[in-house]
């Protein structure tokens, strides 16, 4: 499968974790 | 729907001020392209929340930067 995992994705009504690890 | 304004935002913790802004930013950026709206909207987040607040209204402006945002990706998966 891909392994792209960036941008994070917003989804709406979704709590946005983009982010957390900042 | 009422306008976001700088003082909701700032009553809100961080990480709600980013979900805010993502709520009202993504119906605009799906219309504008609905397959890659979830991950435009994502970079987008990226930015500052006062330049995030002024795309809101300006759709100039939120046009531009969703475009610059499009090119990255698609350089990004080319």
């Amino acid at each position: 499968g891909s392994s792209i995992s960036w941008p994070p994705e917003f989804h709406p009504g979704v709590p946005w974790k983009g982010l957390q690890n900042i | 729907q009422e306008p976001l304004t700088s003082s909701m935002l700032a009553a809100a913790p961080p990480q709600e001020q980013k979900q805010l802004l993502g709520e009202r930013l993504y119906p605009l950026i799906h219309s504008m392209h609905s397959a890659l709206a979830g991950k435009i909207t994502g970079m987008l987040l990226e930015i500052d929340n006062s330049e995030l607040l002024h795309m809101l209204e300006s759709p100039e402006s939120l046009h531009a930067k969703v475009e610059e945002a499009v090119a990255v990706l698609q350089a990004h998966q080319a």
